[in-house]
């Protein structure tokens, strides 16, 4: 099966 | 002071329309240079990036920067009591508690004002910029948008495959699969039809059609659209405006 990621796993916060 | 006045309603309602269904509140961040949105949805899969240039207004005043904290179930209601072909105009003071939405018949001299309540929203500023992209293919929005409807008959999945001369979007699902191969084309008369494919690296990602279904909303915004593709990275949508764009970010699915 596929796992949704989170944009915060890429995304650092400014 | 904010006076930003769009010569039709209609523009600023289908920019709406565009992302009512991703994010519910939003910060609009009105500057001299425009309007900018960054959101993201409950879930954190999906972001939203709006830049409404102030070239897309027929006259625009901003003289320092002002927040607008906005419900957009809220401002879709507003919006619907406007005609296409009115003026839209947003007003706000510099510490605003509401925006005044003005529409204007200029034929019929008929002026009607609402007044919206502004909220206090908190959201994280994500640092999107400066991402290097593997492959990036240019499409008409409704070809995309209806891959993602027809495929998401199938499956919640959609995977994106992009090769030097094609991009193939597959679905797999309980009733069976299906997919959609579009190859490189140039229409120099209709250049919103041209499929082009630049490529520095071949692409697999796969992604939540939930989402998409939200993304591809966009597709009244612009003929065409771009898609940005890296392994294991978002991907990004883009649809043009004239002065500016609508991007969805959205993260993408793996195998676990």
């Amino acid at each position: 099966g596929t796992k949704q990621s989170t944009l915060m796993s890429f995304f650092g916060k400014k | 002071m904010l006076e930003a006045k769009f010569e039709q309603a209609a523009f600023f309602k289908k920019i709406i329309d565009a992302f009512k269904d991703t994010v519910h509140l939003c910060n609009f961040n009105c500057s001299p240079s425009g309007i900018t949105v960054q959101a993201v949805d409950d879930s954190r899969v999906l972001l939203v990036s709006l830049l409404i240039g102030e070239d897309s207004f027929t006259s625009y005043r901003c003289d320092h920067n002002i927040t607008l904290g906005v419900d957009l179930t809220a401002l879709a209601k507003v919006l619907k009591c406007g005609n296409n072909d009115d003026t839209l105009s947003l007003v706000a003071e510099d510490t605003p508690e509401s925006v005044l939405i003005v529409f204007e018949d200029t034929q019929k001299d008929r002026i009607s004002e609402y007044s919206l309540k502004l909220i206090d929203i908190e959201s994280d500023f994500l640092d999107i910029d400066d991402i290097e992209y593997d492959s990036v293919v240019n499409l008409p929005s409704s070809d995309f948008q209806k891959v993602a409807r027809d495929l998401s008959q199938l499956s919640d999945s959609l995977a994106i495959v992009v090769t030097k001369d094609t991009i193939k979007f597959e679905a797999n699902g309980d009733i069976g699969t299906g997919s959609v191969i579009l190859k490189p084309f140039t229409d120099l008369e209709n250049p919103q039809n041209t499929v082009k494919v630049e490529l520095n690296k071949p692409v697999l990602l796969s992604f939540g059609l939930k989402y998409l279904l939200d993304v591809v909303k966009g597709s009244s915004l612009a003929p065409a659209m771009s898609v940005k593709l890296s392994e294991k990275t978002p991907a990004l949508f883009e649809y043009k405006l004239p002065s500016g764009y609508l991007r969805f970010y959205l993260a993408p699915k793996f195998e676990e």
